[in-house]
């Protein structure tokens, strides 16, 4: 015991003596320990890499500020360079010159989109705005059904004719403007990236609507695969900003990175929770913390 | 080994990645590379098969997977939100109907808009029996009169279906503790089945699901879903590695038939693809 406390401090002490300065050496542990929490916090490996090299070449050289041993004073660094690339960019719903605005919800089954555009709503509803609600999921048993009976929960009206997919959204924002509602929010089906006649119906629906927001919805606890995903949406669709779900579970989040990396998008809003209310603003140091764990 | 005679370790780094970008996880990756770093430097051009067969020697499929004679056999299913259940549970229901088996669907979702509504679709359209509370707010009530029925009535098989839950949450989590409580009450041994339901699109965070489930109700199977996307899944592997579930079934799709048995070797090949 008493060895091993020799051992360590003396390594400290050789440490802070040898230079003052971040090296590649003393500094080897940690990014090893970064890279490992990084990938156990769902960050998808390739982005793991980019960002360790970067944070890397901005640290070598640097001195050790007094009180920190080069390991602790590189996990200082990546918690900062972590914060400033998630909060790199921000994005505030845009308002079309002539109302109503329209905001088109995509993501991947599951994520939390129906759920979402309620948050939405709610939020824009105590803003004083005047939305209106619109579930394009023809698909999914009961979808509409679910939009209706939350956007009855929330006092919001949901446009619920026409049952064509782009009819039914046009129509709605027809409506919307009829009736001086400002905003629409579209909810749309979840779909895979890959389903090539689904991405098509974005892609109608974007030509039909163009809509001023378009807003990629992704599940919190996604894995590695997120840059794909997102990747695919941004390159076929092209979204403005992203949601991520279901943050009030304990997952690390890692995704928030990969898909800001990969797409370049920034996060605009976090779901925590499943009631109306359950939105938040994103907060890039929170998250980061999150992720670096 | 001498160093001469083990397998590039660049090779070993790409297979690395394809293990971390499959989410397998750092942890079970490791250990996976580890078995790779003892092979011979003469078997690399075997490697794809020798990987192929470390991975599925990960997987038990000596776990006894006991189907109840009992009846009905009742079954659970569970997860967090959004994972696939309802969808599955339709699924499940149509190949079941299709082993000639009488099937009943249970509400058990009392509190997600159209929960109710969703299920009663996919039960008319597998053809099974529905049982449910539009009104409801209590889980175990619906449980309850669920199985009263199905006792009556002849059931082969009593699906329940149940909200999607955070493991985060404790008081739902005891909501679902009670529900199992009360299955038991009125079946000695139910539910037979307690089967988690996880999105192959997760991360680690479904490991981490996978053992608050198994501690609080207990889980016998695993339905890993939307494998149709381009997530591979790999953290079922190390769930499996770690816990010992069984993988039931693989939901690859949103369509009826879009469910098919878990066999390792086609999984792991399309894992590695
Ligand atoms: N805990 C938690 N649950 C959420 C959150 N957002 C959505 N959910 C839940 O996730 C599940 C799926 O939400 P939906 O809104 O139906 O997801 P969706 O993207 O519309 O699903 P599809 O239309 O089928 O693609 C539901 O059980 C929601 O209550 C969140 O931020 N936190
Ligand atoms: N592509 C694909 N989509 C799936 C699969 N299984 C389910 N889905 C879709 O995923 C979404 C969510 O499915 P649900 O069955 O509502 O999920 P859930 O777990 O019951 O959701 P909650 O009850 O809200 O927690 C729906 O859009 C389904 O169609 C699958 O295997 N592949
Ligand atoms: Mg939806
Ligand atoms: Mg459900």
């Amino acid at each position: 015991m008493l060895e091993q406390l020799q051992e360590s401090l003396g390594k400290i002490v050789k440490t802070l003596r040898s230079e003052g300065k971040i090296t590649e050496n003393n500094i080897r542990d940690t990014l090893r320990s970064v890279r490992r929490s990084l990938l156990e916090a769902d960050v998808n490996y390739k982005v793991v890499k980019e960002f360790i090299d970067n944070v890397q070449a901005k640290a070598i050289g640097i001195t050790v500020t007094k009180s920190l041993t080069p390991g602790r004073q590189v996990v200082k660094i990546f918690n900062d360079e972590l914060t400033r690339l998630l909060g790199a960019k921000q994005y505030h719903l845009k308002t079309a010159s002539m109302p109503p605005t329209v905001i088109l919800l995509a993501g991947l089954q599951g994520c939390g989109k129906t759920t979402f555009a309620a948050k939405l709503a709610l939020m824009l509803k105590n803003q004083n705005r005047k939305p209106l609600l619109v579930s394009v999921d023809v698909y999914r048993p009961a979808a509409m059904q679910q939009l209706e009976i939350l956007g009855k929960q929330i006092g919001v009206p949901v446009f619920s004719d026409e049952s064509k997919v782009v009819k039914r959204a046009t129509e709605a924002v027809e409506f919307a403007r009829k009736q001086h509602l400002d905003t629409v929010i579209v909810d749309t089906a979840g779909r895979l990236h890959i389903d090539k006649e689904m991405m098509k119906e974005l892609d109608a629906l974007k030509k039909n609507l163009k809509p001023q927001n378009i807003l990629f919805v992704a599940d919190g606890m996604t894995g590695q695969d997120a840059v794909n995903t997102a990747a695919s949406f941004n390159d076929q669709l092209g979204f403005d900003g992203i949601i991520l779900t279901k943050m009030d579970s304990d997952t690390r989040g890692g995704a928030a990175l990969s898909i800001v990396s990969v797409t370049g998008k920034p996060i605009m809003y976090i779901g925590t929770g499943e009631k109306p209310e359950n939105i938040e603003a994103f907060h890039p140091d929170r998250i980061a913390n999150r992720i670096l764990g | 080994l001498g160093k001469y005679f083990r397998i590039d370790t660049r090779l070993l780094s790409t297979i690395e990645d394809t293990l971390i970008a499959s989410d397998l996880g750092v942890e079970l990756t490791d250990i996976l590379i580890d078995r790779l770093k003892k092979i011979d430097r003469r078997e690399s051009a075997n490697l794809a098969e020798i990987l192929k067969t470390e991975i599925k020697s990960l997987i038990n499929s000596e776990i006894s997977i006991n189907e109840t004679k009992t009846k009905p056999r009742v079954i659970l299913c569970v997860g967090v939100n959004g994972t696939g259940k309802t969808t599955s549970i339709g699924k499940l229901a149509y190949r079941f109907r299709t082993q000639g088996k009488r099937v009943m669907l249970v509400a058990g979702d009392t509190f997600r808009a159209a929960a109710y509504e969703q299920l009663k679709i996919w039960a008319e359209r597998s053809g099974a029996e529905f049982l449910g509370n539009p009104k409801g707010k209590d889980p175990s009530s619906v449980a309850f009169d669920a199985i009263k029925s199905a006792l009556v009535k002849g059931h082969d098989t009593v699906m329940i279906d149940t909200a999607g839950r955070l493991h985060t949450k404790s008081n739902l989590m005891d909501e679902l503790a009670k529900i199992k409580r009360v299955i038991a009450k009125q079946i000695p041994d139910a539910p037979h089945d307690i089967w988690l339901v996880l999105d192959a699109n997760t991360g680690q965070n479904g490991i981490v699901q996978a053992q608050e489930f198994l501690k609080t109700v207990g889980v016998t199977g695993i339905i890993l879903s939307k494998l149709d996307g381009t997530a591979k899944g790999g953290a079922v592997l190390a769930i499996h590695h770690k816990l010992s579930i069984p993988i039931r079934y693989l939901g690859v799709g949103e369509q009826i038939d879009d469910l098919v048995e878990f066999d390792p070797g086609n999984f792991v090949d399309a894992l590695l693809k």
